[in-house]
């Protein structure tokens, strides 16, 4: 992005390809983005699971997957978080609690494709295991050797409890044993599962070790999940971070070391590099009107906010404000494209469209659910209106150039949103 | 349910305080 002015957003073509297509330029990595800690922050770096900073990178063999793919899993990713949003809003709503042996089917969420990766350390000494990020799950998990069952094929070695001093298993009846969603026994030791919406899942003991996040900063005894049958869409990443609110995420286990409080940072282009900070040195930029209040009571996991209203050109779009309150939504790192109320995305399509054909830009075929797309041939910079999400409180999330247009091809750059299927999804 | 997902967040530093309940938006972060 060039520049930006009040109603449109200069963004040069060149820079609008996210991986897999950028994937052949290096990587950008800041001296600043590099592990390390401050009195009250600790930083890690984030990067794109396919772009050329990610450690997984040179595991691919030249087959990335498309972008059809990664929309599908994306929508993938979008259908199951609505479904245990509906699961778990239907039983709040009054639905008697049954003395259920098992637990919900779905404990997490597709994985998706279009997820970011931050590499941890585990065990001591401490071995580097890439994993992708999940502000939409709990339980953090690696697979583990002897890999008893089975296990997908990982770019990194598999973590191995007997070369770790500091590992033990849980038992059964230790506390931490009951605050899995899916959980079970097996000669004492505590087993987890996690199950995501689109069929992959991981299996193992639950167990504690150490987790170094940074050079400097180490938590001792997290609880995860030691991996012993393991498969699904995980790339050849090591495993999942757990970054929700439930009790196994790491920021709730690490409550009394950071406070509750993480950031994370997606760089605009796919050779960048982000970051994700725990502590309380992660808030300072943060004032009053840049905050909205995080909707603890409408479910477990997620990050619910109040969307109210959206802006294009600077103008606000005129949508009821039933339209958002009647699904709610939530801040998730894993989905892709943001997912809107179908009578939001349609006000926000038609004005986008409108501002887009008087400028005069030419339609270019859909891409998979994104259906207002362009045609950028023999462009070198384009001007596209601004979008901004609104929130309860006054916060506004001016949405970056980067993040407006998600784009295939040159020839087939499409508006980076989508409609739900029901108002009420 | 809505989902804000990661296109839209890109530069932006996304804070979240599960004390304090908010989640804030900062942008030009990275």
């Amino acid at each position: 992005a060039a520049g930006r002015g009040h109603d449109h957003a200069m963004l040069r073509v060149e820079d609008m390809l996210p991986a897999p297509s950028s994937s052949s330029s290096s990587c950008d990595m800041s001296r600043e983005h590099k592990h390390g800690a401050t009195s009250s922050r600790t930083r890690m770096p984030i990067v794109h699971r396919h772009g050329p900073c990610s450690p997984l990178a040179d595991a691919h063999d030249g087959k990335l997957p498309s972008h059809e793919e990664i929309l599908a899993a994306d929508q993938n990713r979008a259908k199951s978080i609505q479904r245990r949003v509906s699961t778990t809003t239907t039983v709040s709503r009054g639905k008697p609690k049954r003395n259920r042996p098992s637990l919900p089917a779905s404990s997490g969420s597709a994985l998706g494709t279009g997820n970011y990766v931050v590499t941890i350390g585990l065990g001591t000494p401490a071995g580097r295991y890439t994993v992708v990020f999940d502000t939409g799950s709990d339980t953090t998990w690696v697979q583990c050797e002897p890999c008893v069952v089975v296990c997908y094929k990982q770019q990194e070695k598999l973590f191995d409890p007997a070369r770790s001093s500091t590992y033990a298993n849980i038992s059964c009846a230790a506390p931490a044993c009951s605050d899995l969603y899916i959980k079970g026994c097996s000669g004492g030791h505590c087993l987890y599962g996690v199950q995501y919406g689109d069929g992959s899942y991981s299996i193992g003991f639950f167990a504690m070790d150490t987790l170094t996040l940074s050079s400097y900063d180490a938590i001792k005894g997290f609880r995860f999940g030691c991996g012993e049958r393991n498969e699904g869409l995980y790339g050849e990443a090591a495993g999942l971070l757990g970054l929700g609110r439930g009790k196994t995420s790491l920021p709730v286990q690490a409550y009394d070391k950071y406070g509750g409080v993480f950031a994370h940072c997606f760089p605009a282009r796919s050779s960048g590099t982000g970051y994700l900070d725990f502590g309380p040195g992660s808030l300072p930029a943060v004032s009053a009107k840049l905050t909205t209040p995080m909707l603890v009571d409408n479910g477990p996991t997620f990050y619910y906010v109040g969307l109210t209203g959206i802006r294009v050109g600077g103008k606000l779009l005129s949508i009821p404000q039933s339209v958002f309150t009647t699904s709610g939504t939530i801040v998730d790192s894993g989905t892709v494209i943001t997912r809107l109320p179908p009578a939001a995305y349609s006000s926000l399509r038609s004005a986008f469209a409108s501002a887009m054909a008087e400028r005069g830009y030419k339609k270019a075929p859909a891409l998979s659910l994104l259906d207002t797309c362009y045609d950028f041939t023999g462009m070198s910079e384009v001007a596209i209106p601004t979008v901004s999400l609104l929130f309860q409180g006054g916060a506004s999330l001016d949405v970056h150039a980067s993040g407006i247009i998600y784009a295939a091809s040159v020839s087939q750059a499409c508006l980076g949103f989508a409609g739900n299927k029901e108002d009420d999804d | 349910v809505g989902i804000v997902g990661n296109t839209q967040l890109k530069t932006f530093g996304v804070v979240y305080d599960i004390g304090k309940k908010v989640v804030g938006f900062c942008p030009g972060a990275c």
